[in-house]
């Protein structure tokens, strides 16, 4: 199975 | 139809004003998906923005109001310096009708993703519609998609409990119809796993712009671009990860 990764993994608030 | 386009996937949302045009950001509850939006000044025949504004505006309701408008009418969004509501006036070619609604503003705490400039893997150009298509097929089979770019072409593929399909499309020119072009741009092969219920939902964008690009690289989100003459709408999404 896989899991969802969320976009604040990816892209950091400014 | 870009408020169609994305009010089931954000429901409060600020509205960007500034020189440049309107812009909008904004995550799904989940932060999963992400939609940018901007709507260049060119493409207004009228914009004048003294002071960059944001107008918190609860999507349903703007929808609401702007059900009211006939297709063709002339639409014109108007807020003062701090303001309380949006005004939005719905006038007929003929101008012998004119409606005025205001729908109320909302103080929207929003957080901004800064989206890092990237070089993708891939980046595939194809019709709109027949991304649309193949979504919606797939999703009756599984609830997520695998998505395969190599030189050989771009693979959609999903297994489920009643089977497994997939769709490939190859590279192809399309001289007389460009917007039936299928372009694929390979830096690297990817291999990425999507959930479809936020792609199906995407493709209510469907309607904005005969063509689609999707830009992927392993392990970052897929971008997926629908472009017009003076803006864009983009998605993000969050890739599934450790199948």
């Amino acid at each position: 199975t896989s899991t969802q990764a969320r976009l604040n993994d990816f892209f950091k608030p400014i | 139809q870009v408020v169609d386009a994305i009010k089931d996937l954000v429901q409060d949302c600020n509205f960007d004003c500034n020189d440049s045009g309107i812009a909008l950001q904004a995550m799904d509850n989940s932060h999963v998906a992400l939609v940018a939006m901007h709507l260049k000044t060119e493409g207004f025949s009228q914009y004048r923005c003294d002071r960059n504004i944001a107008l918190g505006v609860n999507l349903a309701s703007l929808q609401k109001v702007l059900r009211a408008a006939q297709n063709e009418d002339l639409l014109t969004l108007k807020a003062e310096d701090a303001p309380d509501v949006l005004s939005l006036v719905f006038e007929n070619s003929e101008n012998d009708r004119i409606s005025e609604y205001d729908i109320k503003l909302m103080d929207i705490d929003q957080e901004h993703l800064g989206i890092p400039d990237t070089e993708y893997g891939a980046t595939v150009t194809l019709p709109s519609a027949e991304f649309q298509r193949i979504c919606r097929d797939l999703m009756l089979i599984s609830e997520s998609v695998g998505i395969e770019a190599t030189k050989e072409g771009i693979k959609f593929s999903c297994a489920g409990d009643i089977g497994s399909g997939a769709v490939t499309l190859r590279q192809n020119a399309n001289v007389d119809k460009p917007e039936l072009s299928t372009t694929i741009e390979l830096q690297e092969p990817v291999a990425l796993t999507f959930s479809l219920k936020y792609l199906v939902n995407f493709c209510k964008a469907t309607g904005l712009s005969s063509t689609v690009t999707l830009s992927l690289s392993n392990e970052v989100p897929l971008l997926i671009e629908y472009k017009m003459e003076h803006g864009f709408v983009r998605f993000y999404l969050a890739p599934k990860i450790g199948d």
